[in-house]
């Protein structure tokens, strides 16, 4: 697993990250820095062409106060759907799934039951409740995930957790799409006087022009 | 699409946790843009374990909450950076920061308008340092500010003052942007818009014949 996720976290180059000057301090690790989150990222077979990772996983060892900001695009992608639906109905959530290649919008009621099927097969592999899992796509607009593909890659990927920084960098390339480089920061600095850490990773190229609520 | 996940190892309670995401994304995501079309499926999701050990934060308005937001403002701003820095077909990111607005919000609606335009992303990637559309960009943000206070900056080189354009030196500013297209570095565009307290930030990057090409063979 080890090998597969610092194989992964190579296949392109990590993004220069500009971050702002204060008192914290940029720590390695993105979104595994923060103590009780594992991630990974894997090639699921769901891009069209090449084998860069598609498939990515983060996951919370506790259930983790949850917040979201979605598109406010009236054509909403499935997984948004879902999302908004989600974390109406629960301040927790403890799985985030990401697929790269199809961004299952414009995909109808069907792509909506990919959503969810891809939900249900997670939860039981990880042993959640489905409403602890939440789901993110990007992709080709108007095309359906590779379910079976995707489907099939779920035990692979989720054998592949880690809380090390190649599992956060792994998640970080297999979100990407025609992304030339992957963008993960984790920074440590105090709240309160404790040391606490803050990570993420994102990924973005085209079609960029936010306005999230 | 931008896709996000955040995680952070502090405690702190739902109610607070979202309002803080949702002003950490307003301060950042959502003040990038590449191409100015808002995808369907733009998400940020963020995670607070509560792991660290550190004093449970309830109150928005508490020391700790702030300490909290500025380091996810940072986080998020890293990251929303480095998408704009990333955009399709740039050769350099474009930072460009407004003063002197009523307020944050204002100061951020005009800072993002000057970075949508495709007209100053283009005279970006010409290497033309052409205030004018910086400052028609400026006005049509929406936001109202006396023309006679607009003063513009581009890198060091002061272009505008006062709402006069300046007699600047021009090989110095066009190669300002030319070397910053060289190593895909940033390209500061600096706006002040008046005597109030507000500043806003915006992310973008410059218009290359790439992005054509990218997104004439990405097909549906």
């Amino acid at each position: 697993a080890s090998s597969t996720l610092n194989e992964a976290s190579n296949c392109i180059p990590v993004a220069p990250i500009f971050l702002p000057e204060g008192p914290w301090k940029e720590i390695p690790g993105g979104v595994t820095a923060a103590k009780g989150f594992k991630a990974a990222g894997i090639y699921g077979g769901l891009r069209a062409t090449g084998e860069k990772p598609d498939l990515a996983l983060v996951t919370c060892d506790v259930d983790a106060i949850a917040a979201g900001a979605f598109t406010t695009n009236v054509v909403a992608a499935a997984p948004v759907i879902y999302c908004r639906h989600a974390l109406d109905n629960s301040e927790t959530a403890r799985a985030v799934l990401i697929n790269a290649g199809q961004a299952n919008a414009a995909t109808g009621d069907a792509g909506y039951q990919d959503a969810l099927e891809c939900v249900d097969t997670l939860a039981m592999l990880l042993n959640l409740k489905p409403k602890e899992v939440l789901i993110e796509s990007t992709g080709v607009i108007g095309q359906r995930i590779r379910k079976e593909a995707l489907l099939n890659s779920l035990p692979r990927l989720v054998n592949n957790l880690s809380s090390s920084a190649e599992g956060a960098g792994s998640a970080a390339v297999a979100i990407t799409t025609t992304d030339l480089v992957s963008k993960s920061v984790a920074v440590e600095s105090q709240v309160g006087g404790t040391k606490i850490r803050v990570g993420g990773m994102a990924k973005g190229s085209g079609m960029i022009h936010p306005n999230m609520a | 699409t931008m896709l996000g996940i955040i995680t952070t190892d502090a405690l702190v309670n739902t109610d607070v946790w979202r309002k803080m995401v949702q002003i950490a994304v307003n301060r950042s995501f959502n003040q990038i843009t590449v191409d100015g079309d808002t995808s369907t499926n733009d998400t940020v999701i963020a995670l607070a374990s509560g792991l660290s050990g550190s004093t449970s934060i309830s109150s928005l308005a508490s020391y700790e909450a702030i300490e909290l937001q500025s380091c996810l403002d940072a986080v998020m701003q890293g990251l929303a950076k480095s998408i704009a820095w990333d955009g399709e077909g740039a050769t350099c990111l474009i930072e460009v920061t407004v003063t002197g607005a009523e307020s944050e919000v204002e100061a951020a609606k005009i800072a993002r308008s000057v970075a949508s335009s495709s007209l100053v992303k283009a005279a970006v990637y010409g290497r033309d340092p052409n205030w004018g559309r910086i400052a028609a960009a400026a006005g049509y943000a929406g936001i109202h500010f006396l023309q006679s206070k607009l003063c513009i900056r581009l890198g060091d080189v002061l272009l505008m003052d006062n709402g006069q354009p300046l007699a600047f030196d021009r090989a110095v500013a066009s190669g300002y942007l030319r070397k910053a297209g060289e190593i895909h570095d940033t390209v500061g565009i600096h706006i002040s818009v008046g005597e109030g307290s507000g500043i806003g930030r915006a992310w973008g990057c410059d218009l290359s014949y790439d992005y054509v090409k990218i997104n004439g063979e990405y097909t549906t």
